[in-house]
C-alpha cells in the first residue's frame, strides 16, 4: 500500500514521491545525454582515423552495453537514495506536528466536546439577553418610580404650601385652628343666645 | 543532528561517487574495445569527460531544484520545527481525514475567547442588575413610604373638610 | 492520485485559515 504522505505533501507543498520522480527523469535524462554525446564524440573521432574498421552499428552496440550497465547501477542507487531520502529529508517525523496544527495539540476538541461549547455559548447569549432585558426593565422601573416620586413629593409640597398658607394668616395648625373658631363661634352663640334672652 | 540540506547534498554526492565508482574507466574501456585499442588517450579523454559532465548534470539539476523550490529554506524550516518538537516521544497528530473533526481544534480557541468573554459580560451585567434590583426595591420602599405619607395628609385633610363642613353647618344654623 | 494528495494536503493547510477568518468576522458581528 502506497503512504501518499500527505503531510510531507501539506509541508512541501509537493508529494516526495512526485519530487523524486522528477530527480529521476532529470537524471536519467542527463545519463541519456552524456552516452549520446560520448556516441557522437567517438563517431566523430572515428571519421577521423584513416583506415578505421569500425562501424558506428558496432560503437552503438557498444554504448548500448554500457548504458545498460550504468543503467542498472543507477537504478540501483537511485533507489537506494530515493529510501533515505523519504525517510530522513522529506518526511515529517511521526512525533512532529506542524506549526499550523498547533491548535490540535493546545485544544485537543472533540465534536462532541466542541459542540458542547457551541451550546455553553448558545446558553449565555441567551442569559446576555435576558439580562440586558433585566437591565431595561429595572431602568424602566427606577424611570417610573423617579416620576411617581415626584409627583407624590409635589403632593407632599402641596399639603406643606397649604399649611404654611395657614401659617401665614396665624393659624399654625388648621385643627387647633378650626377647633377654636368652633369653639369661638360656639361662644359667639352662647353670648348672642345671651343677649336675646336679656333683651326679651 | 545534520541538516537536511547537509544530508542531502551528501546523498547526492554518494549516489554519483557510487555510479561513477560502477561505470569505472575499465568498464568503459571493456565496452568500447575496438576504439580504446585504436585510441587510448582519447578514449581516457572522453571518459574523463563524460564523468565531469554527469557530475556536473546531475549537481546543476540539484541546484535547480533547490532553487525551483526555495528547497533549501523549506529543509531548515523543517529543521527547526523537528528540533523544536523533538522533546514529544509519542506520535503527534495527523488530519483524521475528516475536515469537520479536524476544524473544531482550530475553531476551539476562538469560542473559548467568545465563551470567557460572554461569561465575563453576564457576570458583569448580573452584578450590575443586582445593584439595580436593589436600587428598585428601595424605589419602591420610598414610593411606599411617601405614598404613606400623602395618604395620611390627605386623611388628615379629608378629617379637617368634615369638620369644616359640620362647622359650616354650624355656623348656617 | 499524486494532484489529489497534492491538493487535500493544500486544502488542509490554507483552508482552516480562511474559515477561521470567517468564523472570527462572525464572532465579532455577533458580539457586536
Amino acid at each position: 500500500s502506497v503512504d501518499p504522505m500527505t503531510y510531507e505533501a501539506q509541508f512541501f507543498g509537493f508529494t516526495p514521491q512526485t519530487c523524486m520522480f522528477r530527480i529521476y527523469i532529470a537524471f536519467q535524462d542527463y545519463l541519456f545525454e552524456v552516452m549520446q554525446a560520448v556516441e557522437q564524440v567517438i563517431l566523430k573521432k572515428m571519421e577521423g582515423i584513416p583506415g578505421c574498421d569500425i562501424t558506428p552499428v558496432q560503437i552503438r552496440k557498444c554504448t548500448e552495453k554500457f548504458l545498460c550497465f550504468m543503467k542498472g547501477h543507477f537504478d540501483n542507487l537511485f533507489g537506494k537514495m530515493e529510501q533515505l531520502f523519504l525517510q530522513m529529508i522529506l518526511r515529517i517525523p511521526p512525533n512532529i506536528l506542524l506549526p499550523e496544527d498547533k491548535c490540535q495539540e493546545m485544544y485537543p476538541y472533540s465534536e462532541e466536546e466542541f459542540q458542547l461549547l457551541q451550546k455553553e455559548i448558545k446558553e449565555l447569549q441567551e442569559k446576555c439577553k435576558v439580562e440586558m432585558y433585566t437591565k431595561q426593565a429595572l431602568l424602566a422601573e427606577l424611570e417610573e418610580q423617579k416620576i411617581v416620586e415626584d409627583k407624590l413629593k409635589q403632593t407632599l409640597t402641596l399639603f406643606d404650601e397649604l399649611e404654611n398658607v395657614g401659617r401665614d394668616h396665624g393659624t399654625s395648625d388648621f385643627r387647633e385652628s378650626l377647633v377654636s373658631v368652633v369653639q369661638n363661634s360656639r361662644k359667639l352663640q352662647d353670648i348672642r343666645d345671651n343677649v336675646e334672652k336679656e333683651s326679651k | 543532528a545534520v541538516s537536511r540540506v547537509k544530508l542531502l547534498d551528501t546523498m547526492v554526492d554518494t549516489f554519483l561517487q557510487k555510479l561513477i565508482a560502477a561505470g569505472s574507466y575499465q568498464r568503459f574501456t571493456d565496452c568500447y574495445k575496438h576504439f580504446h585499442q585504436l585510441q587510448p588517450e582519447m578514449t581516457q579523454r572522453i571518459y574523463d569527460k563524460f564523468v565531469t559532465q554527469l557530475q556536473a548534470s546531475i549537481r546543476e539539476e540539484i541546484s535547480e531544484i533547490k532553487e525551483e523550490g526555495n528547497l533549501e529554506t523549506v529543509l531548515m524550516s523543517l529543521d527547526k520545527i523537528v528540533e523544536d518538537g523533538k522533546k514529544r516521544k509519542e506520535p503527534a497528530w495527523r488530519p483524521s481525514g475528516t475536515p469537520e473533526k479536524d476544524l473544531c481544534s482550530v475553531l476551539a480557541p476562538y469560542f473559548l475567547q467568545q465563551r470567557d468573554t460572554l461569561r465575563r459580560h453576564v457576570q458583569k451585567q448580573e452584578a450590575k442588575n443586582q445593584e439595580l434590583a436593589e436600587a428598585v426595591l428601595a424605589g419602591r420602599r420610598q414610593v411606599e413610604e411617601l405614598q404613606r405619607q400623602v395618604q395620611a395628609r390627605q386623611q388628615a385633610w379629608q378629617a379637617l373638610h368634615r369638620e369644616r363642613r359640620e362647622l359650616a353647618a354650624v355656623l348656617k344654623e | 492520485f499524486d494532484e489529489i494528495i497534492v491538493d487535500i494536503a493544500t486544502k488542509r493547510k490554507q483552508y482552516p485559515r480562511k474559515i477561521l477568518e470567517c468564523v472570527i468576522k462572525t464572532l465579532k458581528a455577533q458580539h457586536e
